[in-house]
Order: structure tokens, then C-alpha cells, then sequence
């Protein structure tokens, strides 16, 4: 069954496409069927997948006006079981219009319905700040993973993080649960970091979301957007694949059955 | 004579309020008179000023209403020569009704030049995302200061940042001018901060803004906000403190006659 899941948290650069790309590709290696969607305006995913501005008009912003059916934004990329939606400029006018239509927030989940899909997994990169946007593919989703940096200002936005998840629950996804919340960038080498990541794991409203896996600070990971290939291929044996690699595994450890 | 200046970047956690704070305490260690305002409704310099959530009404939201003049808004801090404009959850519904009314671009410009203000810095903490908020500081301030994240992912961004201020330069603010891009979070382990640092320095397009002085990657700053006061207090001999005092050295020697 098709796990769709979002990656999303309100802050900015904090690891969200970084997350997207490297859980798909290890979801992938793990022999999963893997789609990412590019729902950032901004296109960071859509850029390190290497379409380098030639993305066309199969992308989501066409989806979302109605003008293509979902399948037809669905492209390959250069790993094996891994498909993406990318994302363009087109995104940006359909953004300021969005909330025109009646039933809205639905948009994309009825556009998805709407194409035969046979993923294991489908992943929205999702674009920081509360938008319309995000509502859309919060509504579209079954899960979210929410990267949040071991450092002390992350701590207070994912509370108030999780409060929107419970509003967009009650008011439009009942079936909306969080995967994880997932500790991104810690620094082992600091107090801080350590510190933080108690934090999380003793917090009684967070504690019992966040994942086994951490994503450790690694440059590698700074560095792979600008290779065009993710973590896994860029630097096999760095701490950045290895983390992806521990993340997507306790994800199918998840899965019914597994 | 005051100088009014925006710290601003579209993208999220690129430390425009670790800059705005410590920018602000180490111009105010100078002898400079300092004001900064917290234009972020998300309010994390007025957490880190220690506000506490108990800001009261005399916060920018009442302000960008109508309802206080700006002088009323204005904090005595605990550092000297540091004053500072905090924010609260008002400014949420202020933000979504400010472009109701005529000319709401030049709001806050125009409440500040109906107060008296006697200070050598003004310093906006500004929120990520291009809004009216945003828009209404750009308009407020006569320069920009932009920090930048010395990774490949953080270029492409800051080049769409400088024709937003181009577009607010032609059709709001002529005399808005980039004080300086700042080059943050370098961590001169890496080839890859190296890389990028050396990338801002000799593109064309940014190169004649790149500040001399770079703020390195250090855990004191990360730290510094759980403390609730300003590097230069957490950790005076840390690179975090060494850095934002070169930086505002430099900003003092852009002075007419300094
Ligand atoms: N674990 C990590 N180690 C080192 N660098 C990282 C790590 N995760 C992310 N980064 C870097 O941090 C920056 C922000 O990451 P990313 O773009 O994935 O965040 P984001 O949440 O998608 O940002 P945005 O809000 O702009 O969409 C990028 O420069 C990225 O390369
Ligand atoms: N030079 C630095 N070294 C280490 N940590 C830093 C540095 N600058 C900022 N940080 C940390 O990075 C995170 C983001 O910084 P900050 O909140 O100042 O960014 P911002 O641009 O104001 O974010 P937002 O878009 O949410 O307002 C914080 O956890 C902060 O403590
Ligand atoms: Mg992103
Ligand atoms: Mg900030």
C-alpha cells in the first residue's frame, strides 16, 4: 500500500529537501518505488535532481490549475526506482489564486485520485511558512516527517508546528498522523546539540514521535546539491548516507508486515 | 545621523536575528545608540531579549494598527545604549489587514517619522518569506543587510533576494542601498564553506557587497539564545563575539567622517 508521507515543518533551512531527496533515494536503493513532489515555489528539489531550469510543462503548477491530470507532471530521474513531480514558476501564480476555488484545500488529493499511481512511497517537499500550498499537500498526505535541528530555537516552533498539524486534523485530514519527528543537523561534537536532543526525547508532548534515527551535521550533505545526485551516490560511506539509510530503514520497519 | 537598516533574506534560519542581537549589542558596546525591532511575528529576538511573553501592549503590532505611536513601542533592554521594539502575537492579524489600507507600503515610515527618535542605528529583525511585513521594512529602512549561508544551496537564493530590492528600490524606496551581504555560518573546516565563501567574493553580481568580516559557525551563538542575552555577555572571547564586534567596526568605519 502507498505511504504518503510529508515532509514539512514551518521554519526555514531546516533540512526538509535535504530529508526528501535522501530518504526517497534510500527508500529506492531499499527497492521501494519511490515518487518525490517538488512543492516548494522555490524548486531546491527540483534543481537537485538536475532538470537545470529545462523542467517543461510537466510540473505540479499545471496540476494544481487543473490543466494536466497528475500522472502527466510524473518524470524519471537518474536513480532507479525513484520518479518525481518537479516544481517551476508556474507554481507561484497558482499559489496566489489557490484559494479561489471552493474546496480548495483538496486540490491535489482529488488530482491524485484521479491518476493510477503505484508507489511505495510518495514524499512532499514542502515549502516553509503557513500557505495554502502546504494545506494542500497536508491534506493530501497520510503522515508527516518534521526535521527539527537539535538547537535551541528549533524547540518552540515544532510545538507550535504540531498545533497546526492538529488544526489541518481536525478541520480537513482525520487521517493525518505524524511519522516522526526526525532530529536533523546535531552535532555530536557539541554540549548543545546533545542537550537539545534530550530535550526532544524527554519532552512529553514530543517524545513519543521522534524517530531512532538522527541526521548528523555532515558537509557531505551540504555539498551533494551541488553534484545533482543524492547523498548516497555523492558520498557512499559518509555519515550522511548512512543516517538516510537508518532513517528508511526504520520507516520499512514501520510498514505492515515489516 | 541614523542609520536605519533592514536584516533581511527571504529564506529561513539564516541567522537574521543572531545578527540583528549581536550586530546590535556589539554596536551598542561601541557607544552607538541602538534600536531593534522585532518584525518577526514568529518573535525570537524579543524571546531572546527575555521578554518572556510578557511584552504587554507596547509591541509593533498596536503600532502597524495605529493604536500607540512608534515611541510608545520602544524598551529599555538590559544592555546599555540597547533599546529595542518587541513583537507579540498582534502583529498576526495585523499582517493579514495591512494591505487594506492606502499606501499601507510606507505604514511603519511614516509612524516612525512621527516620533522622535535620537539613536545612531535602527536594526529591523525581519521575518523569512517575501510579505507586507517584509515589504514595509524594506521601506522603512534606507540599507539591507543580507546574511548568507556559505552553502551552494544559499546562492541562488540571495541573487532573487537582490531583485526583490530592486524592484523595491524602483517602485517604493529609492534610496534603499545593500549595506552588505554578510557571509554566515562559514565553518573553515570545510572546503565546501571555503568554496562558497570564495564563489561570493568573486561573482560579479555580489562581489562589491561581500562584507569583509564573516561570522564563523559557532556553538556560542546557538547557545546564546537559551541564555537570553547576547554573545558578547554568553562568551566575550569567543569567535561569535570576535566576529560580530568586527562587524560592527566595520559598519562604524562606513560612517561619514569615521
Ligand atoms: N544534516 C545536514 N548536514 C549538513 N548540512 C545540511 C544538513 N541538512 C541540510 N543541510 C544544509 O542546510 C541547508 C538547508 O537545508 P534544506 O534546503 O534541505 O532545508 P529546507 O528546510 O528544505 O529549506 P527551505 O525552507 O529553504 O526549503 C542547505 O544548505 C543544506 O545543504
Ligand atoms: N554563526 C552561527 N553559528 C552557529 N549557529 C548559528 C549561527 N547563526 C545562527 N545560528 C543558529 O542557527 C539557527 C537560525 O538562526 P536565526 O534564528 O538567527 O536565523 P533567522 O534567519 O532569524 O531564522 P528565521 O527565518 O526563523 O527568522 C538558530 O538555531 C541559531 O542559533
Ligand atoms: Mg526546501
Ligand atoms: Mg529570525
Amino acid at each position: 500500500n502507498c505511504r504518503k508521507i510529508a515532509v514539512a515543518n514551518q521554519k526555514g533551512g531546516v533540512g526538509k529537501t535535504t530529508t526528501t531527496l535522501n530518504l526517497g533515494a534510500a527508500l529506492a536503493k531499499a527497492g521501494r518505488k519511490v515518487l518525490v513532489i517538488d512543492g516548494d515555489p522555490q524548486g531546491s528539489l527540483t534543481a537537485w535532481l538536475g532538470f537545470n531550469g529545462a523542467v517543461g510543462g510537466r510540473e505540479i503548477g499545471r496540476v494544481l490549475s487543473g490543466m494536466i491530470p497528475f500522472s502527466e507532471a510524473i518524470r524519471e530521474t537518474n536513480e532507479d526506482n525513484l520518479w518525481a513531480v518537479p516544481t517551476n514558476h508556474a507554481i507561484v501564480q497558482v499559489e496566489q489564486s489557490l484559494t479561489v476555488s471552493e474546496n480548495w484545500e483538496r486540490l491535489l488529493k482529488r488530482k491524485m485520485e484521479q491518476s493510477p499511481l503505484s508507489y511505495d512511497y510518495i514524499l512532499f517537499d514542502c515549502p516553509a511558512a503557513f500557505s495554502s500550498l502546504l494545506t494542500n499537500y497536508l491534506t493530501a498526505s497520510d503522515e508527516v516527517i518534521i526535521p527539527v535541528q537539535t538547537e535551541i530555537m528549533a524547540l518552540n516552533s515544532t510545538v507550535k508546528f504540531l498545533e497546526k498539524l492538529a488544526q489541518i486534523r481536525r478541520d480537513l485530514n482525520p487521517s493525518l498522523k505524524i511519522c516522526g519527528i526526525l532530529p536533523v543537523m546535531y552535532d555530536g561534537r557539541t554540549r548543545h546539540s546533545h542537550e537539545i536532543l534530550k530535550k526532544m526525547r524527554e519532552a512529553p508532548n514530543l517524545k513519543q514521535y521522534v524517530f531512532s534515527s538522527v541526521i548528523r551535521k555532515n558537509v557531505r550533505l551540504t555539498e551533494a546539491p551541488s553534484r545533482f545526485i543524492p547523498i548516497l551516490k555523492a558520498s557512499p560511506s559518509s555519515y550522511g548516507s548512512i543516517d538516510y539509510l537508518r532513517l528508511a530503514a526504520e520507516l520499512i520497519a514501520q510498514e505492515p508486515g515489516g
